[in-house]
């Protein structure tokens, strides 16, 4: 049972798959696991949603892993739902989210890199489809998307770690949150939890331009930076992708912007200066209990200003 | 299971953008097998890069000789993913 599921240690991924059985049979009431698709080696996508009924909602969307070995991030999301399944009904904020709102989380946005990291190579952090004409394998699935697909800050080389792919969603991972997204039809913001540089960033990484709604995400994200630091006084630099790291042609939050979801931002989230992204076991609940008041904070002010 | 033995992760810090273009050129040499887990972006902005033991004194000789300014983030990589092994295999033990 979800009592027995140490959130405090990284896991497989069957164990991961398994609490989220666990936590959907334990919160029955607002939590339901969906498969959303299937990886390249035909693992399951699954996303736990968070809805206290009716359809068509406004919802938020929330990924992790999406990079293989940022396992910060995958441990972050269990936690992360736990909190949100646990809030429900205790926490006046969380309550009211998900009476107006749905969530849809998905912990583990790259399966197949996942396993990899834990069976053969701990470093991987692409995909695992295999690459025509090449003995390399992988692609970045944070390059693949439709955002300025083959710009700037993205390698055509499938040997790279940032290797883009040969085409714009030709990943199924990426294409298969696209199509939810699509077919979902109102998701108001997109979170994705990436690690690690204790960044908040918004669009764009693909330009250098500010983004139409630049002022207000700025804010926004200054003040969950601001929440983020409250609790162990975490500093995370805030800006857009292409201003804060690099110009990132293919990016997820880019897509999602451009798409019409206003609220999209991409965390990098906690470094101790001391491991990378190898962050020791004990760190992922601090590291998870900060990103929760950080998404908190955003989550609120979506569900405050629809739009 | 690939092993790390003797890896470093250097965390250096760039002073200008002159030093962040040599970073990223040294970031484009294939041969050296560089991962860099933070880019080199911009100045004040560590860079971390993972460097096999084979060229470890070959990158440490080229900084050293540009007067970057680095540190030694992890000594040895494997040591770091043997401890994170044998902690999650006491965290299962433990569970049981």
């Amino acid at each position: 049972s979800t009592a027995t599921f140490n959130y405090g240690t990284y896991h497989s991924l069957d164990s991961i798959y398994a609490e989220l059985d666990h936590l959907a049979s334990a919160f029955n009431n607002i939590v339901r696991k969906i498969q959303i698709g299937e990886s390249y080696e035909k693992r399951p996508l699954f996303v736990l949603k968070f809805s206290t009924g009716g359809r068509k909602r406004p919802a938020i969307w929330l990924d992790a892993g999406i990079h293989s070995r940022e396992w910060v991030t995958q441990a972050s999301a269990m936690w992360i739902a736990k909190q949100i399944a646990s809030e429900y009904g205790n926490d006046p904020s969380t309550t009211s989210l998900l009476n107006k709102m749905d969530i849809f989380l998905l912990p583990v946005a790259n399966p197949d890199g996942y396993v990899f990291t834990h069976t053969t190579n701990r470093m991987w952090r692409k995909t695992r489809s295999r690459n025509k004409g090449s003995l390399c394998v992988g692609v970045d699935p944070n390059r693949n998307w439709d955002a300025g697909f083959g710009g700037p800050g993205a390698s055509n080389n499938p040997c790279s770690d940032s290797y883009r792919g040969p085409r714009a969603n030709s990943e199924v991972e990426v294409k298969s949150i696209v199509d939810f997204i699509r077919n979902h039809g109102n998701i108001q913001a997109f979170l994705t939890l990436h690690s690690y540089s204790q960044l908040l960033m918004y669009p764009y990484g693909y330009k250098c331009t500010q983004a139409a709604d630049y002022d207000e995400l700025d804010n926004l994200a200054r003040a969950a930076a601001y929440s983020i630091r409250s609790i162990y006084d975490t500093t995370f630099k805030v800006g857009s992708i292409c201003k804060t790291i690099y110009q990132a042609s293919g990016s997820s939050i880019d897509w999602s912007y451009d798409y019409g979801i206003k609220y999209s931002f991409a965390f990098e989230l906690r470094d101790t200066g001391r491991f990378g992204f190898l962050l020791p076991a004990n760190q992922i609940i601090p590291t998870a209990e900060e990103t929760w008041l950080g998404l908190k904070t955003i989550m609120e002010h979506v569900r405050d200003n629809p739009y | 299971l690939e092993t790390y033995v003797g890896h470093q992760v250097l965390r250096i810090k760039p002073k200008n953008e002159e030093e962040i273009k040599k970073l990223q050129h040294l970031e484009t040499m294939g041969h050296l097998e560089l991962d860099f887990w933070k880019n080199p972006t911009a100045p004040s902005f560590p860079a971390d890069v993972r460097i096999p033991a084979k060229r470890v004194p070959l990158v440490k000789a080229f900084l050293e000789s540009h007067g970057f300014e680095y540190s030694v983030l992890i000594k040895d990589l494997q040591v770091v993913l043997d401890k994170e092994k044998q902690d999650m295999a006491q965290s299962l033990q433990k569970d049981r």
